[in-house]
């Protein structure tokens, strides 16, 4: 779905997802 | 652990038997940061605790263009505090598990 997948040059695999709104602090 | 305004979680159970762990990573508080994060996101990955370190990720997160490379730091030491937690925590159920 909104899944995005970034590798870095070295190999290293970073998958971004959304966070739930319960899950940020409140400002 | 410090409140750095960045959250890190684990992204799987740890049954303490693998020394590669998938973690999450999230901004909790952008105030806290000096250079303005790439999106809204959990970022998750894999981190090896015999062979890499905090500062290896953080600067790779960096370089993908996650995070300014003034909160190198910051970064670095959110990773390094639940890095510490787990290892603790995996000294304590060393016992059990031989």
């Amino acid at each position: 779905s909104s899944l995005t997948q970034v590798v870095h040059s070295a190999g290293r695999r970073f998958i971004v997802s959304p966070v739930p709104e319960s899950r940020l602090r409140e400002s | 652990a410090e409140d750095t305004g960045v959250r890190v979680e684990l992204a799987e159970e740890d049954h303490g038997r693998k020394s590669t762990i998938a973690l999450r990573l999230w901004v909790e508080d952008p105030k806290k940061l000096k250079g303005k994060p790439k999106d809204n996101g959990a970022i998750e990955f894999t981190f090896d605790l015999e062979k890499e370190t905090p500062d290896d990720v953080a600067q790779e997160m960096i370089e993908s263009g996650f995070f300014h490379e003034s909160d190198m730091k910051i970064v670095s030491k959110s990773i390094r505090d639940r890095v510490a937690l787990i290892q603790w925590r995996r000294e304590r159920i060393r016992p059990a598990l031989q």
